[in-house]
């Protein structure tokens, strides 16, 4: 199926 | 101290609309450039991102910057107190726990009726992540009308995506034969981009199409999409939604 990932593995978080 | 007038208040009206669903509880940041808000949602896969520059405001004083942690479901109930045409003054300090919003009327057109309204909100601490987003090349950039965009956002989610009752499928291709600038639909692409997105967030996002007249959707296969509405004169509502992959 589909999954949708975390913004975080795209943005970097701080 | 921060004080700011916002002539059309109903700008600040129809932000609240536009991010209420997305995210409970925000800070706002004030700074002497202006306002700004990041905040994600709770399952971390949509964010809002709003800019309100300083000079989109009437009058904007902001001595030092200082982040209000605001629930925006209650902030939205008392911006519902303002009428569409009137003028929003915000206020606050470093002492009090509170933001203090003011309502006054057009003393021109309702000079028998002026009006002030004040309405004080308590402040809360909010543990807020950010994410810093750094500026991307997309395959694919399309602008068209807002409107628009939220009709089609809103058949397709009417119609689901379980394939239950069948299949819809929705072509839209560059037309700049318009009257309007506003009415034309735009469609700057480098590279094809094939990409699938939960159409419950799309729907959310389309609640901020009063902001503007049209809307940018921005596509990368390997970014979060960028949905984003223009605030005239002011600054923008930008929504990212991460995309729906396989595993």
């Amino acid at each position: 199926g589909l999954e949708q990932s975390d913004l975080g593995s795209y943005f970097m978080r701080f | 101290m921060l004080e700011l007038r916002l002539v059309q208040g109903s700008i600040l009206k129809k932000v609240l609309e536009s991010i209420k669903d997305l995210v409970n509880d925000a800070n706002f940041d004030f700074s002497s450039s202006g306002l700004t808000l990041q905040s994600m949602d709770s399952s971390h896969i949509a964010l809002v991102a709003l800019l309100l520059k300083s000079e989109g405001f009437e009058h904007y004083r902001c001595d030092r910057n200082t982040s209000m942690g605001m629930n925006l479901g209650n902030m939205s109930k008392m911006l519902k107190c303002a009428g569409n045409d009137d003028i929003l003054t915000i206020k606050g300090d470093d002492v009090s726990d509170t933001v203090t919003f003011m309502f006054t009327s057009d003393l021109v057109r309702e000079i028998f009726f002026y009006k002030i309204a004040d309405f004080e909100m308590k402040l809360m601490d909010i543990d807020n992540e950010h994410l810093g987003i750094p500026e991307a090349e997309y395959h694919a950039i399309v602008k068209m009308p807002s409107a628009e965009f939220a009709r089609i956002c809103k058949v397709l989610a009417s119609i689901g995506d379980t394939g239950d009752i069948g299949t819809a499928n929705i072509v839209l291709r560059q037309n700049t034969t318009v009257d309007k600038p506003e009415d034309a639909t735009v469609i700057e692409m480098n590279e094809p981009v094939s990409m699938t997105f939960a159409l419950r967030y799309m729907n959310t996002f389309t609640k901020a199409t009063p902001l503007s007249n049209t809307v940018t959707i921005s596509l990368s296969p390997d970014l979060p999409v960028v949905v984003k509405y223009k605030i005239a004169e002011m600054g923008y509502v930008r929504f990212y939604l991460t995309p729906k992959m396989e595993e």
